[in-house]
């Protein structure tokens, strides 16, 4: 038997909208450490690496390792049916068919079941392996949401250029371009407003923007985003989830022809 | 002009 419970589906309800756009369908690795999805989007330019650990969970019981395949978008849809106060409850039998959502408000006077049937899945997967990265900028995460916005209206790409003066994102089209500097905070009140950059050798990657726009959904999830680049490797994209896990994008860049 | 190489050619398929 498979069972997760969460106490606040508002971290669910989060991760999904932060998955919706690249995936359609995935598969759910459940074992006894926890529940991992990775995928590639549609396109296969982009990677999602989603990663819950049991511990974090408010009670987690997989009896034996399964491989779920959920549709993405009907499972946003079930989330969607929850209020964020509500307890989640994910629960499957061995060799399943199906899984059952269970949401409960916090009075217990409201108790909700969907259903959902699991598609079967070939899927490719990557091992991605421990890199050291060039630079790693940690900043705002509402900060890259607001600049990947931004620049969008210029161009279809954003380069994304970090020395040890700072990080640099610019854009360029057919109307004009646009470019945004920010430098290392050298003092702040609050950890999560900080930009921290880690850099070994400079580097000036160009990514394109409707993936950078798909990944800053997650922007709910955490106040901060760790950006990791090195030259000619794909960008990470990486959010904590709460005390629970992470997830982390991958987008290859664009090369020159 | 640039382009993109999908992202399975930078990792291994396990």
């Amino acid at each position: 038997m498979f069972e997760a419970r969460l106490a606040q589906s508002a971290i669910l309800k989060k991760v999904l909208e932060a998955v919706k756009d690249l995936l359609s369908e995935a598969t759910f690795e459940c074992s006894d450490s926890g529940i991992m999805v990775q995928a590639m989007d549609n396109a296969h330019v982009s990677l999602v690496s989603l990663n819950l650990r049991s511990d974090g969970f408010d009670k987690f019981r997989c009896d034996r390792n399964l491989s779920m395949g959920m549709n993405i978008t009907t499972m946003t849809k079930i989330l969607r049916c929850a209020s964020s106060e509500d307890t989640v409850t994910l629960r499957a039998w061995d060799n399943p068919d199906n899984i059952i959502f269970i949401f409960e408000s916090p009075s217990k006077e409201k108790l909700a079941e969907y259903e959902m049937k699991l598609i079967n899945m070939d899927q490719e997967h990557l091992g991605i392996p421990e890199t050291m990265y060039s630079c790693v900028v940690k900043m705002p995460s509402a900060e890259f949401a607001r600049i990947c916005k931004d620049l969008s209206q210029f161009g279809e790409a954003i380069t994304i250029a970090c020395s040890k003066e700072g990080v640099k994102f610019s854009a360029a089209g057919d109307y004009g371009n646009a470019n945004i500097k920010l430098a290392q905070t050298a003092e702040v009140d609050k950890e999560e407003e900080a930009v921290c950059i880690d850099m070994q050798e400079p580097v000036k990657l160009t990514f394109a923007c409707r993936y950078l726009n798909s990944f800053v959904k997650a922007t709910p999830l955490c106040a901060q985003v760790k950006l990791s680049m090195s030259a000619d490797v794909p960008l990470v994209c990486e959010y904590s989830i709460g005390e629970i896990g992470h997830i982390r994008y991958y987008l290859a860049p664009k090369i020159d022809d | 002009g640039k382009s993109q190489k999908g992202i399975s050619s930078y990792f291994k398929v396990k």
